[in-house]
């Protein structure tokens, strides 16, 4: 565990805990997409069947259970709570699922380190987790109005992916045989997403003017 | 899993 890493994870959690923050204190999604966060429910739920099979360490374990719990807690609250799913965005969130479902699941069968289920399932994982902002990102440029904990939510998940190569990068020099071809190609795609997003946001911050999106 | 493994990251 390096300092990018651990930063990294961190920047994960405060994205997760603004989002909760803004749907249990101010019991609105609005600006937050449903598809992105169910694709973000199915990325946890593949890449961590190994929660039970390898124990990694205890930060590892509770870090992931926390993950699968918010990520499927959001969707429920999203769907089902009476006052919070009434102020989804349904019309503006019209990214089809399946055009990157279907996609990921054939290149984690082409791409992967090995062929079994679980070395497939977490390829499958980590290339749905590289597409899984952009029903959110779509949204955004959508909505006239972002609010602040919506911005800084996206912000935080940006800054994570970001950090997460500076660890790759650190690992590489540090540690043996550290080549991952998947996770880095993946990571970068992610990570390269944000930068129009990251344009705007920072300018916003800068210039103390509300954060919006050319359409 | 051998040192030098990504599958340790979330």
């Amino acid at each position: 565990m390096n300092l990018f890493r651990l930063a990294g994870d961190m920047t994960h959690l405060l994205s997760v805990v603004v989002l909760l923050l803004k749907i249990h204190t101010i019991k609105s999604c609005a600006g937050i997409s449903l598809k992105t966060q169910e694709l973000y429910a199915i990325v946890f739920a593949a890449r961590y069947l190994d929660l039970f099979v390898h124990f990694m360490s205890l930060y590892n374990t509770i870090m992931k259970l926390v993950f699968l719990a918010s990520s499927f807690s959001i969707v429920w609250y999203m769907r089902q709570h009476k006052i919070v799913r009434r102020t989804y965005d349904k019309e503006h969130d019209t990214f089809r699922h399946q055009f990157i479902l279907l996609p990921c699941l054939v290149l984690a069968l082409l791409i992967n380190e090995k062929f079994t289920f679980r070395e497939v399932m977490w390829a499958f994982s980590i290339y749905l987790e590289a597409v899984a902002i952009l029903p959110q990102l779509v949204l955004l440029q959508r909505t006239r109005n972002i609010d602040n904990l919506a911005g800084h939510y996206v912000f935080f998940l940006g800054a994570y992916r970001a950090l997460y190569i500076l660890n790759w990068i650190y690992r590489y020099f540090t540690e043996p045989h550290f080549v991952h071809w998947i996770s880095w190609i993946a990571g970068i795609v992610q990570t390269l997403l944000y930068a129009d997003f990251f344009y705007y946001y920072i300018t916003s911050w800068k210039n103390n003017v509300k954060l919006e999106l050319p359409a | 899993r051998p040192r030098g493994d990504s599958h340790d990251e979330l």
